[in-house]
C-alpha cells in the first residue's frame, strides 16, 4: 500500500449522497445502502464512525458522493463508458477533501451475477480508502488495485484483506476491541505471535533524522533503511511510504524473531532475491523468506565467524561485493562463488569511508556508500567518489533537515 | 517476437503512463524528449505495479493492462495534483 500522507484527525466522519446514478437500475435506497456497507468496510478495522447527513447540515459532509459525466469541475473528466471509474480525494481542510464521485456513465451494478455492469459497491470501498489516505496497492488481493477486479461478494459479509487493514492501520492505528463488540462479522484470523516478549515496554520509535542505518537496500525500485526491529521505505518518486517507520518482522515473514539487527542488505542481480545479513549469517528471500535456515557467510568466501558492515551489488559486473572496516570481498553470482585473491583494501573506492553503514546502487545506476548522516556518490561505472562528497542523507533521502553543525568534509579550494 | 507496439500504443503508454504518475508530465519549456531508457523503466515499473512480466517494452499484455476499466488516481503519488501538499 502507499499512503498519501494525509488523514482525518477527527474519528467520526460525516457522508452524503449528493446526487444518483442516472438510468442505472440501483434505487436511491439501494445506492445509500451499499454506500453505507462500503463505509463500514472501513469502519471496522479501525475506530473510524461514519454518519450519513441530510442536505439541510449546516455544514458540507466530510465525504460528500457524487455521480456525473465528463467534465464536472474537477480536473479529472470522466470518459465514458470504462476507462476510468471514480476517483476520491484524500483527506485535509479543503472542501473537496473526501468528497468522491463516480463516472455516471458507467453500467452501476449491485450482485450482477453474468459479469455485466461495475459492481458498485467494490468500486466505493476501493475510493473510500483514498477518501481516508490510502493510495494504490499493489498486493493481488487488496481491494486498493487501480484496476477494477470485478465484484467482492456480499457487502454485509465483505473483509478487507490483510495488506489494507495495515495500510489503515498505519494511518489510524488499530480497532480498539471492547468486550461489548459483538463480532458483526467473521472473526478475523488469528494474528501472528508477538515479535517482542508481551511484558517489554513498548519501544520508543527511532528518529530516522538521526541516520546511523543499519542497512539499506536498494529493492525493487524502492529504498529501504534498517534500523534494529523497524525499517522505513522511499519510493522511487522520492516520497517516503510513511514517516513512521515498519516492523521488520511483519514485513519480512519468516526473518527468526530473535534476529534484531540486519548489518546489510541487497538484492541480488539476476534473480532479484533479497539477502539480509546479520551476524555470520544471511537469509534469502523472494516474496516470503526461502530456504527457511540461515546460511553461513562462509558461502560468500568470508573467513568463518566474519560478519558485514555493507553488501551490494555493482550492476557493472553483476558481482557482489562484501565490505567489513577497510577490507572487502567478491563473489561472482554468474559463477556462483567466490573471487579468488580477497580481501582487498577498500582504497580501491577512492573516497569511500572504512566501515560503511551500508552501500546501494540507486535506480539510476550510481553507487552510495552511507555512513552516520552523510553518503559518498560514485557516478555510474565509477570507482572514484564525486568530489562534493559526503553530502547530508537528510535532504535528499529521508525528508529531514541538513545538520547544521557536525563534521563536514574540507571543501576543495574554489578556483579563484 | 512480440508485435512491435504501433506508434498509436505508444502514445496511449506515455499519455497513460504520464496520467498515473509513472513518468513526470512534460515541460514544454524544456522541451525535453523521453529518453528511451527512462520510458522503460517507467514501463517496468507499472509493470512490476500491476503485477505483469517485467520486459520494459510496450507489449500487448501491458498495452491491454492499460484499456482495463481502473480508478482515476494515479499509482505513484505526489505526481498528480490530488494528493494535498503539506507545506514544509
Amino acid at each position: 500500500y502507499a499512503l498519501s500522507g494525509s488523514v482525518w484527525k477527527k474519528r467520526t466522519l460525516t457522508w452524503r449522497v449528493n446526487s444518483f446514478p442516472q438510468g442505472s437500475g440501483l434505487s436511491q435506497e439501494t445506492v445509500r445502502t451499499l454506500m453505507h456497507h462500503a463505509l463500514t468496510t472501513w469502519g471496522a478495522e479501525s475506530d473510524l464512525r461514519f454518519q450519513e447527513v441530510g442536505s439541510q447540515g449546516p455544514t458540507e459532509p466530510d465525504i460528500l458522493i457524487d455521480f456525473a459525466r465528463a467534465y464536472h469541475q474537477d480536473s479529472y473528466p470522466f470518459d465514458g463508458q470504462g476507462g476510468t471509474l471514480a476517483h476520491a480525494f484524500f483527506p485535509g481542510e479543503h472542501p473537496i477533501s473526501g468528497d468522491t464521485h463516480f463516472d455516471d456513465e458507467e453500467t452501476w451494478t449491485f450482485g450482477s451475477k453474468d459479469g455485466e455492469g461495475t459492481d458498485l459497491f467494490a468500486v466505493a470501498v476501493h475510493e473510500f480508502g483514498h477518501a481516508l489516505g490510502l493510495g494504490h496497492s499493489s498486493a493481488p488481493d487488496s481491494i486498493m488495485r487501480p484496476f477494477y477486479q470485478g465484484p467482492v461478494g456480499n457487502p454485509a459479509e465483505y473483509r478487507l484483506s490483510q495488506d489494507d487493514r495495515e495500510g489503515l492501520q498505519q494511518l489510524y492505528g488499530r480497532a480498539p476491541q471492547t468486550p461489548y463488540d459483538k463480532p458483526t462479522r467473521k472473526p478475523l484470523a488469528p494474528l501472528p505471535p508477538p515479535a517482542l516478549p508481551p511484558d517489554s515496554p513498548p519501544q520508543p520509535l527511532p528518529d530516522r533524522c538521526d541516520g546511523n542505518f543499519d542497512a539499506i537496500a536498494n529493492i525493487r525500485g524502492e529504498t529501504f533503511f534498517f534500523k534494529g526491529p523497524w525499517f522505513w521505505r522511499l519510493q522511487p518518486s522520492g516520497q517516503l511510504v510513511s514517516p513512521r517507520p515498519a516492523r521488520l518482522h511483519r514485513f519480512w515473514e519468516g526473518l527468526p524473531a530473535q534476529v534484531k539487527v540486519i548489518q546489510a542488505a541487497y538484492a541480488r542481480h539476476p534473480d532479484g532475491r533479497i539477502l539480509l545479513f546479520s551476524g555470520p549469517q544471511f537469509w534469502s528471500f523472494q516474496d516470503r523468506l526461502l530456504e527457511g535456515a540461515a546460511r553461513p557467510l562462509t558461502e560468500l568466501g568470508l573467513p568463518p565467524g566474519e560478519e558485514v558492515d555493507a553488501v551490494f551489488s555493482w550492476p557493472l559486473n553483476g558481482k557482489t561485493y562484501l565490505i567489513r572496516g577497510q577490507q572487502y570481498w567478491r563473489y561472482d553470482e554468474a559463477a556462483a562463488r567466490p573471487d579468488p585473491g580477497y580481501p582487498r583494501d577498500l582504497s580501491l573506492w577512492e573516497g569511500a569511508p572504512p566501515a560503511p553503514d551500508d552501500v546501494t546502487v540507486s535506480n539510476t545506476g550510481d553507487t552510495y556508500f552511507f555512513k552516520g548522516l552523510q553518503y559518498w556518490r560514485f557516478p555510474k561505472g565509477s570507482i572514484k567518489a564525486e568530489p562534493d562528497s559526503p553530502q547530508p542523507m537528510g535532504p535528499k533521502f529521508l525528508d529531514c533537515p541538513a545538520p547544521t553543525v557536525g563534521p563536514q568534509a574540507p571543501r576543495p579550494p574554489r578556483a579563484t | 517476437r512480440a508485435r512491435e507496439p504501433s506508434a498509436q500504443d505508444v502514445s496511449l503508454g506515455v499519455d497513460w503512463l504520464t496520467r498515473y504518475g509513472y513518468l513526470p508530465p512534460p515541460h514544454p519549456a524544456q522541451a525535453q524528449l523521453q529518453s528511451p531508457a527512462k520510458l522503460r523503466d517507467a514501463i517496468k515499473v507499472m509493470q512490476r505495479f500491476a503485477g505483469l512480466p517485467e520486459t520494459g517494452i510496450l507489449d500487448p499484455l501491458t498495452v491491454a493492462t492499460m484499456h482495463k476499466p481502473r480508478c482515476s488516481l494515479p499509482d505513484v503519488l505526489g505526481a498528480a495534483g490530488l494528493v494535498r501538499r503539506r507545506r514544509r
